[in-house]
């Protein structure tokens, strides 16, 4: 399960 | 047809399936439910929905107007989220790109470029809670342009990382970048 830092790398529209 | 642009957000997820996040919104708290890949996050102004892998959380918004798809990668746990103090003078290394050996200077609200001749280059500096992030562009042949937002991460004590994801057609998903930032 999610842990930690997360950085938005990109939007895909 | 696909388009990608960059994003700007951290999330950190916590104990007790709650998570923090930082973006041009500003700060935001969430609650997750996890199940088997599904991941679900309930904030005040927003759920996001999709999946989670160890690697890469894919989620879209429940508020969005038209289709997007948020995508998140894991940072090493060894970096943490510091800002780079007013006057701190810096250096950076980074393989096959034009900002190898580019000196920055910090300052309380803004970035300053050495010299350098990459063409048309702007830097912003952007500081959310204890986020810190340079949004830049810069001219390519062809006239293109790279676009890119620089996650600030301290590694130890006088190195920093920048995290980034440029893109430079728009067509194209973007790969990740590694700079490192020593301090002189």
């Amino acid at each position: 399960q999610p842990s930690g830092t997360w950085v938005m790398a990109h939007i895909k529209a | 047809s696909v388009v990608y642009t960059p994003g700007l957000m951290v999330v950190q997820y916590e104990a007790n399936q709650t998570a923090k996040s930082y973006s041009w919104d500003g700060n935001e708290n969430w609650t997750w439910q996890l199940l088997e890949d599904s991941l679900l996050m309930f904030g005040k102004k927003d759920t996001l929905f999709g999946t989670y892998s160890p690697n890469a959380i894919l989620v879209s918004s429940t508020v969005d107007p038209v289709p997007t798809e948020y995508t998140f990668l894991k940072v090493d746990d060894k970096l943490e989220l510091e800002h780079l103090k007013p006057g701190t003078k810096t250096n950076l290394k980074i393989d096959d790109h034009p900002f190898d050996k580019l000196e920055l200077t910090f300052e309380q609200d803004t970035v300053l470029t050495g010299p350098n001749e990459i063409e048309g280059l702007e830097m912003y500096l952007t500081t959310i809670g204890p986020l810190q992030v340079i949004e830049y562009s810069f001219d390519k042949p062809l006239e293109k342009v790279e676009l890119g937002i620089i996650y600030l991460f301290r590694e130890r004590r006088r190195k920093y990382k920048g995290l980034f994801y440029p893109v430079v057609d728009d067509f194209r998903k973007p790969s990740s970048k590694e700079l490192e930032i020593s301090i002189k």
